[in-house]
């Protein structure tokens, strides 16, 4: 899985 | 987080209160378009895998394990609890002509050719067509139960306000997302007809019936 990999909404 | 994104949220949460509460009480699933239940949780499934990867706040935590944990829950009341309440002929929309185009668009059209962000994107793509079986569905019986448009309305709504949301970003963040705004503004759309019929229909206390 990608490490960098970040979302906030849903 | 603005005032559009918390209470979009919370009517998304309300929309999936809804509809379990509504099975739960009744215990029947008629109405329901048990497949669009089976790609919400697909959707919930696919997009929020960074879950394991990425802690962003106890909020966004809790409310991607309530969203996955009802819809799941959704699911088994559907096929499983009350299967012999769900109306299967007449929930007869093919998905694999969801998901399949949907799927080659996420590998074609994404931010970053990676497993979890294709996913994500895959998630985006189909939640925005989603709802098209209960929709159909609901086409094709010609009515549905109030409760059922007060469950489809929250969801709609969702949308909408992500929108307002996605516009508030761009001018207070700089932040925008092309991918989620594009799949969001289909989503909208398909609900707009179903708007009018509420607004019109449903508010006015009568039963959502279509003309023969």
């Amino acid at each position: 899985l990608d490490d960098d990999f970040e979302k906030d909404e849903l | 987080m603005n005032i559009f994104r918390g209470i979009a949220d919370f009517s998304h949460l309300a929309a999936i209160i809804i509809l379990l509460h509504k099975i739960w009480k009744s215990r029947s699933c008629a109405g329901i378009s048990g497949k669009s239940q089976i790609l919400f949780a697909i959707v919930f499934t696919t997009r929020y895998l960074d879950l394991l990867t990425s802690f962003i706040s106890l909020y966004n935590t809790s409310m991607k394990v309530i969203y996955i944990s009802c819809s799941y829950a959704t699911v088994y009341l559907i096929y499983m609890k009350f299967r012999a309440t769900y109306d299967g002929n007449h929930d007869s929309f093919r998905v694999e002509f969801l998901v399949v185009p949907v799927g080659g668009l996420a590998v074609l059209i994404n931010h970053d050719f990676a497993l979890l962000e294709i996913l994500w994107t895959f998630s985006i793509y189909l939640e925005s067509v989603a709802i098209l079986p209960q929709l159909f569905m609901i086409s094709k019986t010609g009515e549905a139960e109030t409760i059922t448009t007060h469950y489809l309305f929250c969801l709609g709504l969702y949308r909408a306000l992500y929108l307002f949301n996605w516009i508030w970003r761009f001018y207070f963040e700089g932040f925008f997302d092309m991918i989620a705004i594009v799949a969001g503004l289909v989503q909208t759309v398909l609900y707009c007809d179903f708007f009018y019929l509420y607004v019109t229909k449903v508010l006015k206390g009568k039963k959502l019936s279509l003309p023969a």
